[in-house]
């Protein structure tokens, strides 16, 4: 999933 | 009534001034619409009842594959009450077949439109389009699943809250007829997601990152 992480960082993000 | 209430509102086109010619003017402000979308849809899917409860490996899975559905049950929703036959991918930016022909999108003008006469026939309500777009991401198929448990519940959340407002409108076969629908949605969904993987080899559209991103998973 490295190669995502923009989603990842967006789906961390609590607001 | 929460997937109501977190719906979010409608977005605007941002209309691209930065070129002369029309079709690629509606390609650049196509897909500047679609990747602003997408970050409103995943915003969105963290508030659909269940979905935290999923490992992260799962929302990307879900959202990775289910994404282009999602989007494009707003588009039909918008679209349905259109007298004409254009396509509202925003209150701005209806396109009809004839622009979207010339703008290269003649095969996903014929097959939205055959989703959004499915639609607009049988009169989706907000209720209906909300529940649909949530059941489109937690029905992607993804392969592998991570936590099937909680994915199987978060399904089962969605199935039967449809139920239950279709029960309360005493329609006996609609959540069934919505249902149905999932596989024209998803042929859509193909359609629209070659359409820009062609569109970006072809004319070098420049796409966003988080827009690449989600294609890349697809392609």
């Amino acid at each position: 999933k490295e190669k995502h992480k923009i989603l990842h960082q967006l789906l961390q993000n609590s607001t | 009534s929460h997937l109501l209430l977190t719906d979010p509102a409608p977005l605007a086109a941002n209309h691209d001034d930065s070129t002369n010619e029309s079709s690629l003017s509606t390609l650049l402000t196509l897909c500047d619409l679609l990747n602003r979308e997408l970050l409103v849809l995943i915003g969105w899917a963290k508030q659909i009842p269940g979905f935290s409860g999923l490992s992260l490996v799962d929302q990307m899975s879900l959202l990775q594959s289910g994404w282009m559905e999602a989007l494009l049950v707003g588009v039909a929703w918008r679209s349905q009450g259109t007298l004409g036959e254009e396509l509202v991918f925003a209150g701005n930016l209806r396109l009809d077949e004839a622009q979207c022909r010339s703008a290269g999108l003649a095969d996903l003008y014929e097959a939205l439109r055959h989703l959004t006469i499915k639609y607009q026939m049988m009169r989706l309500s907000p209720e209906e389009a909300a529940a649909l777009k949530a059941v489109a991401l937690a029905n992607s198929d993804v392969d592998p699943v991570d936590c099937p448990d909680s994915l199987q519940r978060f399904q089962d959340g969605l199935h039967e809250a449809l139920l239950d407002y279709e029960a309360s409108r005493r329609e006996q076969h609609r959540a069934g007829r919505l249902l149905m629908s999932l596989p024209l949605l998803r042929q859509t969904a193909h359609r629209a997601v070659q359409t820009l993987l062609r569109l970006q080899h072809q004319h070098r559209i420049p796409l966003h990152k988080l827009l690449l991103e989600m294609l890349d998973a697809k392609a």
